[in-house]
């Protein structure tokens, strides 16, 4: 464990836990694409198949049921909540799931390390971790209306993952052997996905007015 | 690939 990857892990953590809490505090989810916390329980779903079976440490198991628990809570919540449930806007969130996981199945099956299932598994959440963001960033284009919560989200998200990249940088000179090419091209065309968004995040915030994508 | 490709990572 490395200070990259503890603040990755910390950012990731309350990147999720300000949005459950939104969710929660509010009773709204407006602005929040309900496709994209799909993909997220997906994502977990599929890199914690090893939850049970390998343990690797407290603080690592700990850290996959909050992920699995707070992604699915916010499902739950969007879908199920009778109050919260009203304020999603699913004329808007229109993305289709299929036009991201297909295309990160096929290449999972086509480009992984080893070719057994857990392995296959855990590409495929690679991948599509890294385009799972798009339904909200469509979203957030649509609706043009940006509140704090859901700018501080998504700028979380992205951070957690810059963050990771510093990571597998140290691991790469610290650890002979650490070669995880795959991880660390998904990780980049990840946090590129984010960066014209962190760039608007910017310009807002430096200019201190509200948030706004160009359309 | 070697051994070295566990997944520790979240």
């Amino acid at each position: 464990m490395n200070i990259f990857r503890l603040a990755g892990d910390m950012t990731h953590l309350v990147s999720v836990l300000v949005l459950l809490l939104k969710i929660h505090t509010i009773k709204s989810c407006a602005g929040i694409s309900l496709k994209t916390q799909e993909l997220y329980a997906l994502v977990f779903t599929t890199r914690y198949l090893d939850l049970f079976t390998d343990y690797i440490s407290l603080y690592n198991t700990v850290m996959k049921l909050i992920f699995l628990g707070s992604s699915f809570s916010i499902v739950w919540y969007i879908r199920r909540h009778k109050i919260v449930r009203r304020s999603y806007d699913k004329d808007q969130d229109t993305f289709r799931h299929y036009f991201i996981v297909l295309p990160c199945l096929v290449l999972a099956l086509l480009i992984h390390h080893k070719f057994t299932f857990k392995e296959v598994m855990w590409t495929f959440s690679l991948y599509l971790e890294a385009v799972a963001i798009l339904p909200q960033l469509v979203l957030l284009q649509r609706t043009r209306n940006i509140d704090n919560l859901t700018g501080q989200y998504v700028f979380l998200l992205g951070a957690y993952r810059a963050l990771y990249i510093l990571n597998w940088i140290y691991r790469h000179y610290t650890e002979p052997h650490y070669v995880h090419w795959i991880t660390w091209i998904a990780g980049i065309v990840q946090t590129l996905l984010y960066a014209d968004f962190f760039y608007y995040y910017f310009q807002s915030w430096k200019n201190n007015v509200k948030l706004q994508l160009p359309a | 690939l070697d051994e070295s490709h566990y997944h520790d990572e979240l």
